[in-house]
């Protein structure tokens, strides 16, 4: 419930009207639109229980290695209703060809291969909010501190999804599983975006915000 | 730590 409670709204991507479209603008659209979902999850992090219990530093290497699969996870969630497209925001939707377009047909064919995973299981709020809030806990930073403080924390998430999976979805003993199962895909696809945005950044013709640029040299 | 400034000061702003 306090998950559900803490979940952001969707916030507007908002490319500018002026701009012909291209590539550039695309990617500009995106950096953009990604370094303003990042303040929004950086506040909804604060309400994960347990998670501003946690040291700051070990806070700041959580949200270091996992900021991208939360980015991505909700822009899967987003997109379960649509075929082929990816709801990166509800004003900028991308189908095959804008993906082209922007360079980014690889990386999104990989996150529809996630929503295809969840659009087949037919994956509820419930399961996505603490889902999101699993793989923060479950980021694998290298710079933990406190291993036990972060370990309870995900106990406790395993938990509440297993709670939730044991009342609600009785027709499958297995369901929780099957969510957990498919993290490891999208930490292959957060990787892939990352080292993507670190290429781009390295061009250096897309404008990025600082917070962006910050946590991409976190992964880099 | 020092080069995550953003970061930091997000998570210590109490909203």
């Amino acid at each position: 419930s306090l998950l559900l409670v803490a979940e952001p709204e969707s916030i507007f991507a908002m490319p500018d009207p002026t701009v012909p479209d291209s590539d550039i603008k695309a990617l500009t659209t995106l950096c953009d639109l990604a370094d303003r979902e990042l303040v929004v999850n950086i506040g909804w992090a604060k309400h994960i229980p347990g998670f501003p219990l946690l040291s700051l530093a070990d806070q700041m290497s959580l949200l270091q290695s996992g900021w991208m699969e939360i980015l991505i996870l909700r822009v899967v969630f987003r997109s379960l209703a649509l075929e082929d497209k990816l709801v990166y925001a509800e004003d900028y939707i991308m189908d095959e060809e804008q993906s082209k377009l922007a360079g980014v047909l690889d990386l999104n064919n990989t996150i529809l291969q996630l929503v295809k995973k969840y659009k087949a299981m037919r994956i509820d709020k419930e399961e996505f909010v603490v889902l999101k809030a699993i793989s923060l806990a479950n980021s694998d930073s290298m710079q933990i501190e406190d291993v036990d403080a972060v370990q309870s924390l995900q106990d406790v998430l395993h938990g509440a999804l297993q709670d939730y999976e044991s009342a609600q979805h009785t027709e499958d003993p297995r369901r929780a599983g099957k969510l957990i199962m498919t993290l490891p895909l999208l930490r292959q696809t957060a990787a892939r975006a990352v080292q993507h945005f670190c290429s781009i950044k390295q061009d250096g013709r897309v404008p990025m915000h600082k917070l962006f640029l910050e946590l991409l040299e976190a992964r880099a | 730590k020092e080069k995550h400034k953003i970061l930091h000061r997000l998570l210590q702003n109490s909203t």
